[in-house]
C-alpha cells in the first residue's frame, strides 16, 4: 500500500522541498518507486526536480480546484523511478477560493483515493510513497495535505526560531487529527542544516530528542553547500555529485526509514 | 514623516525576522526611533526581541480584526529608542477571518493613519521608520503590509530556490500597486546568508544586481552564526554580540539607509 507523507513545517526555509526531492530520490534509487506532490505556490520542488515553468500543463491546482487526476499531472523525472506532481503560482489563491467550498479540506484526500485505486489497478505506477511538499504556512494546503496524509514528516532547522514554530505546528497535527484525519500520525522529525562548527545545532538537536525521542531520526542531515547547488541545475543533489555529505546523508536516511518500515 | 516599510518575501528563511529586528536596532542605535510591527503569526520577531508570549495582551491581531491601536499594543524592547508590537498565533486565521470584510485589505494601514496622527500630535513616540515583518506568503496579512507601507524591504537570501521567487513577489508588488496602493515603492532589495566561500551566493548576487541594479544595497549581510544564535537570547545580534561580521553589516546598511534617504 503506497504511504502518504505530508512534509510540513510552517517555518520557512527549514529544507521541506530539499527534502521531498532528495529522499524521494534516494528511495527510487534503491527501487523504491516514489511521487512528489508540489502544492507549494513557490513551485520549488517542480524547479528542483527539472520541470521548466512553461511545461506545467495540469498542476495540482487542477487537483486541487477542478477535481483533477494526479495520474494526468504526473510528469517523469531525470530520476528514474521518481515522478512529480507540478505545482503553479496559481495555487497560492487556493485559499480564497475554496475557503466557502464544501468539504474544502478533502480535495486532496479525494484525490488520493482515486490514486490508491489506478495503483491497486494497475492504472498508476506502482509507487510505494508520496511526498506532499508544504508551502510554508499552516494554511487550506497544508491543511488538505495532512488531512489527505498518513503521516507527517517534519524538517526542522537546527536553528533558535524553527525551534519556536514547533508547538504551533504541533497544535495544527492535533488539530487535523481531531476533525478531519483521525489516523494522522508522525512520520519522523529530521533535524536539517546541522552545523558541527557551532553550539547552537547541538543545543536544538539536544532540545528536540528530549521532546520527540524515538520520532527523531538518528540520520541528520548537515548543512552542505552541495545541497544548495543542485537546484540552479533542476537536480536533487544525489544526481549532482553522490558523493557530497548532504546526498550520503538522504541516502542513510532513506535506509532508516525503510528499516523503521520492516523493509530491508 | 514616518517612513512605514515591509519587510517581505514569500520565500522561507531568507532573513526577514533577522532584517527587521536588527536593522531596526542598527537605527535606533543613532537615534533614529523605530518600530518593529510583527504580523508573522509565527511570534518570531517579537520573541527575538525579548517579548515573552505570555507577556503579549494586546497584539497585532487586535489591531487587524478590532481596530485596535499600535500605541496600546506597543512595548519596548531592550533597546533604547527601538520598540515592538508584537504578533500571536491567531494571526494564522485572519485570512478567512477577514475574507469577506470590507476593505479587508485596508486594516493595518487605517490602523497607520492613526499612528502618524499620535506622532504627529506627540501622542507617540516621534518614529522614524515603521518595519512590518511579514509572513512567509503573499496572502492578506502581506497584502495588509503591502497596502500600508511606503515601500518594501525585500530579503534575499543568496540561494537558488530564493531567486526563483523574486518573479512572484514582484507580480505581488505591481498588483498591490495597481489596486491599493499606488504609491508603493521599492525601498531596496538586501542580500543575506551571503557566503564567500561559494560560488553560488557571488552568482545570485551578480544576477540580482543585473536585474535590480541600483535598488539593490551595497551592503551584503554575511553568513555569520552569531546572528543565529542572538535570537535565543531574546536579543539582537548588535546586543548580544556587537564586534560580530552580522552586527556590522547591520550598522553599515543603516548608515546605508540613512545616506539614500539623504540624511548625514
Ligand atoms: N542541508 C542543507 N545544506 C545547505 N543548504 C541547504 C540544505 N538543505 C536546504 N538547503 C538550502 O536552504 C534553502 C532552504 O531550503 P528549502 O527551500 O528546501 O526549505 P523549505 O522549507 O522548502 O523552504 P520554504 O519554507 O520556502 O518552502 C534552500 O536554498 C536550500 O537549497
Ligand atoms: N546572516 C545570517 N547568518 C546566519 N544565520 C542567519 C542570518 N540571517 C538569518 N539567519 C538565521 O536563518 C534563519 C532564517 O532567518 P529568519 O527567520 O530571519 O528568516 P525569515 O525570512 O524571517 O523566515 P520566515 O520565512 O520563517 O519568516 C533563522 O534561524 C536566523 O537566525
Ligand atoms: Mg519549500
Ligand atoms: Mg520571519
Amino acid at each position: 500500500r503506497v504511504k502518504i507523507v505530508a512534509v510540513a513545517n510552517q517555518k520557512g526555509g527549514v529544507g521541506k522541498t530539499t527534502t521531498a526531492i532528495n529522499l524521494g530520490t534516494a528511495l527510487a534509487a534503491v527501487g523504491t518507486n516514489c511521487l512528489v506532490v508540489d502544492i507549494d505556490p513557490q513551485g520549488n520542488a517542480s524547479t528542483g526536480l527539472g520541470v521548466e515553468r512553461s511545461t506545467r500543463k495540469v498542476t495540482t491546482y487542477d487537483v486541487l480546484m477542478n477535481e483533477g487526476d494526479f495520474l494526468e499531472a504526473m510528469i517523469e523525472t531525470k530520476v528514474p523511478g521518481l515522478d512529480v506532481v507540478p505545482s503553479v503560482g496559481e495555487l497560492a489563491g487556493a485559499e480564497a477560493e475554496l475557503l466557502h467550498q464544501e468539504g474544502r479540506n478533502y480535495r486532496l484526500r479525494g484525490a488520493f483515493d482515486r490514486l490508491r485505486a489506478q495503483i491497486e489497478s494497475g492504472a498508476a505506477k506502482p509507487y510505494k510513497y508520496v511526498f506532499i511538499d508544504c508551502p510554508p504556512s499552516l494554511n487550506v494546503l497544508t491543511v488538505n495535505a495532512m488531512t489527505a496524509a498518513d503521516t507527517v514528516l517534519v524538517p526542522l532547522q537546527c536553528e533558535f526560531f524553527a525551534l519556536e514554530g514547533l508547538s504551533q505546528l504541533m497544535e495544527t497535527f492535533q488539530l487535523v487529527r481531531s476533525s478531519t484525519n483521525p489516523k494522522l500520525k508522525i512520520e519522523g522529525v529530521l533535524l536539517t542544516m546541522y552545523d558541527k562548527r557551532n553550539n547552537l545545532s547541538e543545543q536544538v538537536a539536544d532540545d528536540v530528542r528530549s521532546h520527540f525521542g524515538e520520532q527523531v531520526y538518528d540520520t541528520v542531515i548537515p548543512r552542505n553547500v552541495t545541497v544548495s547547488e543542485a537546484p540552479s541545475f533542476g537536480m536533487p543533489v544525489l544526481l549532482y555529485d553522490i558523493k557530497s555529505a548532504g546526498s550520503q546523508a538522504y541516502i542513510k536516511l532513506a535506509g532508516e526509514i525503510l528499516k523503521r518500515a520492516g523493509v530491508q
